[in-house]
């Protein structure tokens, strides 16, 4: 995006357990057009990372906006992200919640 | 502001 996002944080996840182990909410044509983690598992890889917290909104997976994408479409990419064997990581970029 | 009082709640998602 061309414009400046204040606090966008890049946070690398390693594939290291068997789920990714967060939920979201969210999506385009929702009341909160991005997705939102609202919940990190103990003992998924989200949570071993430490990096992503509840209440930060995902703007890219891997490099790709999530920006327009409805809440399925957001979350097929996210799981698509970690299911493939392509890459031991997905990079996602956050923004703290303000 | 009204646009987005119109808006639908979204699912959750658990990945």
């Amino acid at each position: 995006s061309p414009i400046p996002v204040p606090c966008a944080v890049l946070v690398r996840v390693m594939k290291n357990a068997s789920t990714l182990g967060i939920a979201i909410e969210g999506g385009a044509n929702t009341q909160q057009p991005l997705p939102r983690i609202v919940t990190i598992q103990k003992g998924g890889s989200a949570h071993t990372c430490g990096r992503l917290k509840v209440g930060q909104v995902i703007l890219e997976v891997n490099g790709v906006s999530l920006r327009g994408r409805e809440h399925k479409e957001a979350a097929r990419i996210i799981a698509e992200a970690f299911k493939t064997k392509e890459k031991d990581h997905i990079d996602f970029l956050v923004v703290e919640p303000s | 502001r009204e646009k987005r009082l119109t808006l639908p709640p979204s699912e959750i998602t658990l990945l």
